[in-house]
């Protein structure tokens, strides 16, 4: 439908391209393991 | 224009690991049963400002128990964590701390250890003993054997038991009883015939020591003690307290 076409079409708009060898930062927690996980 | 507020603490922000530090100080040290534990994981962080140069810290810890008994004067760096395959025991604990002009202070704590699970162990080593329960019949008549040997084998102080540290018991392929248990210096020496009216050392005198004993139930009998005694630690100005040799005696 009309209203669905729209709608793609802005999310492709505004989504912003990443540069290439983009790494996403860690997530803030839970931190590192420091020996091994039980 | 307002200052935009400081981004949130990561769980490996130094400053997040240095109130772990201080968290997991105050844990062993207010701690008087069971073993020494290290930081194994910053579980999540939150920071509330309480006006300038100070706010409230809350942090939750994922701890492993270490070797280190927790009477042991053993800094908390040398002591070894307890491996996987050795049925590790974790700790689970929250505790809320304040921060004053740079200075941490814990509040409160509340920890729950738990070991892992019996599948997890035998998953990765099929045949490693696993825990069992400090009031099990033949971890209770281990260790009665091991210090009853113990003790008609070492002169010096009559050594009474403390607690019982961990206890395992492997089935095959051979049946061993493995125990380790925490020990006190009493008033009679070892050659005295009436042991059972023998008193524990007050606190301030006493000697503290830990023992490890292997017991071969199948298919021979034998058993294997080793006590280290860490003596009286009164630090003087010529032997700081840390670098001081503790009489060890196996």
């Amino acid at each position: 439908s009309v209203a669905r076409r729209a709608v793609a079409e802005v999310a492709q708009r505004d989504k912003v391209p990443r540069p290439v060898g983009f790494v996403p930062p860690p997530p803030p927690c839970p931190g590192n393991i420091h020996h091994f996980k039980i | 224009v307002p200052a935009a507020p400081p981004a949130p603490l990561g769980c490996d922000d130094p400053e997040s690991e240095a109130a772990a530090e201080a968290a997991v100080n105050y844990i062993n040290g207010h701690s008087h049963h069971g073993y020494k534990f290290v930081l194994n994981r910053i579980e999540n962080i939150r920071v509330l400002p309480q006006g300038a140069n100070n706010e409230i810290i809350f942090l939750e810890l994922d701890l492993l128990e270490t070797t280190c008994h927790i009477l042991s004067p053993t800094p908390l760096a040398n002591c070894t964590v307890r491996s996987f395959t050795d049925h590790a025991v974790e700790g689970d604990c929250d505790v809320k701390l304040q921060k004053v002009n740079g200075q941490l202070s814990v509040l409160a704590s509340k920890c729950h250890s738990n070991p892992d699970s019996n599948e997890d162990v035998h998953q990765v080593c099929p045949d490693c003993p696993l825990l069992a329960l400090s009031n099990d019949t033949e971890v209770l008549a281990t260790v009665t054997e091991a210090l009853s040997d113990y003790n008609s084998k070492n002169a010096g102080a009559y050594l009474k038991l403390l607690e019982i540290g961990r206890a395992k018991i492997q089935y095959h392929p051979a049946h061993i009883v493995f125990v380790e248990f925490a020990v006190a210096a009493t008033n009679c020496s070892t050659e005295e015939a009436n042991v059972e009216a023998c008193q524990l050392l007050p606190d301030d005198q006493s000697n503290f020591g830990f023992c490890t004993a292997t017991k071969v139930i199948r298919p021979s009998q034998e058993l294997q003690v080793n006590c280290q005694v860490y003596g009286h630690q009164v630090p003087t100005p010529d032997t700081p307290f840390l670098s001081r040799v503790f009489q060890s005696t196996t």
